[in-house]
Formats: C-alpha cells, structure tokens, sequence
C-alpha cells in the first residue's frame, strides 16, 4: 500500500512518479485535497493542478507553480515538498490553518510537463517547451517570454533556436494558455507565485518596462521580509526588487501578465544556487532549498491574506 | 540520449557593458551552440554559460582576448549528470 509517506522528497522524479503520488496525496488528504486538470500539453500530457481547499465557493485564491522552465529541477522537486507541506500543516500551523480557512491554494508542480518528461529521456538541458516552430528546425518556445505583458519586445528572442524564443504570438503555448484561461476563468486570483532556480532571487513585476509598478513600495517591503526570513533558515542570501532592475529587460513573463492583469502580489523566484552546480543541484539540496522557500512563501501568502483588495 | 561528455560551465564576470554586449552575441553565434543558463545582466554581476566540449577553446580564447575574467563553475558536466541519475538509481531502489 503506498502512502504519501514512502514518497522521497529528498530525490528527484520523473513525471510518472509525480503524478502518481499527486493521487496519493489526495487520496490522503480528501478534505483538503483535490487534483483539477486546467488542460493539456503540446504533446497531450495532463495539466494537473493540485487545489488546496477547506470549502466556500470561489474563495480568493493564490496560485504557484513550479518547473515552467523545465531543468530546473529543484523547483519540480520543491513544488511536491510544498504541497506535502500545506497537506500536513494545515490544523497544526496557525499560518497555514488561517490561510486555508479564508482562502484557496492551487499548485501547478509541473508547468512544462513535455520539457519535463524530455529532460528526462532525451535532453537533460531542456528549459523551453516541445511545440515545433514551423519554418524552423528548432523545438520548443520559452514559456516564460510567452505571455502577452510586453511580449515581442527585445527582451526576448525571435530566433527559434534561442532558449528565450517568445513563441509566434502570446500565448501560443498550450502551457501557458491553460494558466491564463484558469486565472481568468477564476477571476478571484489574488497571488501567482512563479518558482524558476537559480540565482537566489525574489523578484516582482515589471520585467519588460523601467517604470516601477504601482505597487513597488508594497511589494519590495514583503520581498524584503520574505528573503530576510528565508535566510534566518540557513544563511541564504537571496536579492530582490523588479526584474528589470535585478536581472535585465525580460519581455512576455508570466508575473507581468498576471500584474497587469490585477494579481497585485505577483512574485517569482530564482531558488538556491550554491555556485558551483547551475541548476543541476545535487538532490541532498532538494529539502534544504524547499525548507528556507518555504519560509518566503508563508510571509507571501500571510500578507496576502492580510491584505485584501 | 543526448550527453555532455566534456562540456564546461563558466561563471563569466563582466566588468562593463562592452563586455556585457560582447557576451550577448556569443549567444548569437549558432555555431558555438553555448547555452546561457544565467545570462549576463549589469557589470559585475555573473553569468553562467554552458559551453559544449568543441567550443571550449574558441570560447575561452575569446574570453581571454578580452580580458573578461571566468572561472570554470562545472568542469565536465556529463560527470554531474551521470551522478544524479546514480542518485536517482539509488532512491529508487530504496
């Protein structure tokens, strides 16, 4: 009998394995728990998202997801941890417990499931999706220069063989689709956290323009306590601020999308890199990383919580 | 199965913006097939390329000539590889 407790976080999985212990934990946690399908990938494989509920109809909600950048395995790995984590925290931590009791939580573990299941069998490098580009001999789109915020600007790449090719026009990855049609369908969505690795980031809108976003001041004093919280758990240092500002120009990304789209708590982050092995960090990482991240993402959703708009 | 037998990260340090412009057509040169994993940003600040084992040395050259200073982050990325699907073996088996 498998239960959500022989599952190794601590180990990296491959898509089969995921999915199939996504049923365990609603198995486990009926009342909690429950697995939507918001679509289907290129290549036909399941959009699942997990959705975290205590009841209430169309409750605020706040949205995350992992692994949209498919080699970016820690972020897959601290995606399941995460969802472990708000299945057994909730009625045993009072943040949780508050969070739950007033608001919805969906977590989409595997964004890019073709680029997933492809770093698996063919090309562990894999970031973009596996759309075919016509006219060109080169797979795939960024995921993450897809969405319509900015998009075909010059902070991403026409050129079909780049891994920041925006795709031939916003939201033409069936991916990224799925999580607009879902966002606002719902129309309640009130934070969407993005999780990539690496750099140690926490990052807000905008990417694709200089121009502070209305919200700066709100949102760079909850990056500030969030990344002060994550590293009070093992000394990670992470950077903050505005994409632009932090990383460079960065055209058609998901938080700006959703930031202009009134997500007012749009983050995404850059989870831990340890200098010496890019995004290919050992699995003895997995739980560390998703433990600091989990103290970041707790600050985020308390003060989304906190605030409503 | 594609594999990176010999392939190298570089952690590359651009000290100014000409050296920042002149790592952003690297990856313009398709025939270099280097893959950015942390693209260059603002000066001082690093950025990780993943150069595949036959442009190792132009790449380096390059560098080199231009006084821009990298270290080398993965020194055989295949090595790496074949460690984690071990782990992977490993827990699976458990």
């Amino acid at each position: 009998e498998r239960s959500t407790s022989t599952f190794d976080f601590a180990s990296y999985h491959t898509i089969d394995e995921i999915y199939s212990w996504m049923d365990t934990l609603v198995a486990d946690h009926p009342d909690l728990v429950s697995k939507l399908q918001i679509g289907q990938s290129y290549e036909n494989r399941s959009l699942y998202v997990l959705k975290f509920s205590t009841g209430g109809s169309n409750r605020s909600a706040i949205w995350l997801d992992t692994g949209i950048h498919s080699r970016e395995w820690i972020t897959q790995a601290t995606g399941a941890w995460t969802a472990n984590k708000i299945a057994e925290e909730y009625g045993q931590d009072p943040s949780v417990t508050a969070i739950l009791d007033g608001m919805d939580i969906f977590l989409e573990i595997i964004a890019n499931p073709d680029g997933f299941a492809y770093t698996h069998s063919s090309n562990r490098m894999w970031r973009k999706t596996r759309s075919i580009n016509a006219g060109s001999h080169c797979v795939g789109v960024d995921p993450n220069r897809n969405w319509d915020a900015g998009f075909g600007g010059s902070g991403s790449s026409s050129n079909p063989c780049s891994e920041t090719y925006r795709g031939p026009y916003a939201h033409s990855e069936r991916e990224v689709k799925a999580i607009v049609d879902f966002i606002l369908g719902h129309g309640n969505v009130k934070s969407v956290i993005s999780i990539h690795s690496y750099s140690q980031m926490l990052l807000y809108p905008y990417g694709y323009k200089t121009a502070p976003a209305p919200d700066h001041q709100e949102l760079n004093e909850v990056a500030k306590k969030a990344v002060s919280d994550l590293a009070a758990v093992y000394g990670t240092k992470y950077t903050y601020g505005s994409i632009v500002d932090t990383i460079y120009l960065a055209d058609g990304t998901t938080i700006d999308w959703t930031y202009d789209n009134g997500v007012k708590y749009s983050f995404t982050f850059e989870l831990r890199d340890t200098g010496c092995y890019g995004f290919i960090l050992p699995s003895t990482q997995i739980i560390p990383t998703a433990t600091e991240t989990w103290a970041a993402l707790l600050d985020i959703m308390v003060h989304v919580l906190e605030h409503p708009y | 199965e594609q594999l990176f037998v010999g392939d190298q990260v570089l952690r590359i340090t651009a000290s100014n913006e000409e050296q920042i412009a002149l790592l952003r057509a690297l990856d313009e040169q398709t025939e270099l097939q280097v893959d950015f994993w942390r693209h260059p940003g603002s000066p001082g600040h690093p950025a990780d390329l993943r150069v595949p084992f036959p442009s190792l040395q132009a790449v380096k050259t390059l560098l080199e000539s231009k006084g821009i200073s990298y270290s080398i982050m993965i020194e055989d990325l295949q090595k790496l590889l074949d460690e984690e699907k071990k782990a992977m073996a490993k827990s699976r088996r458990t």
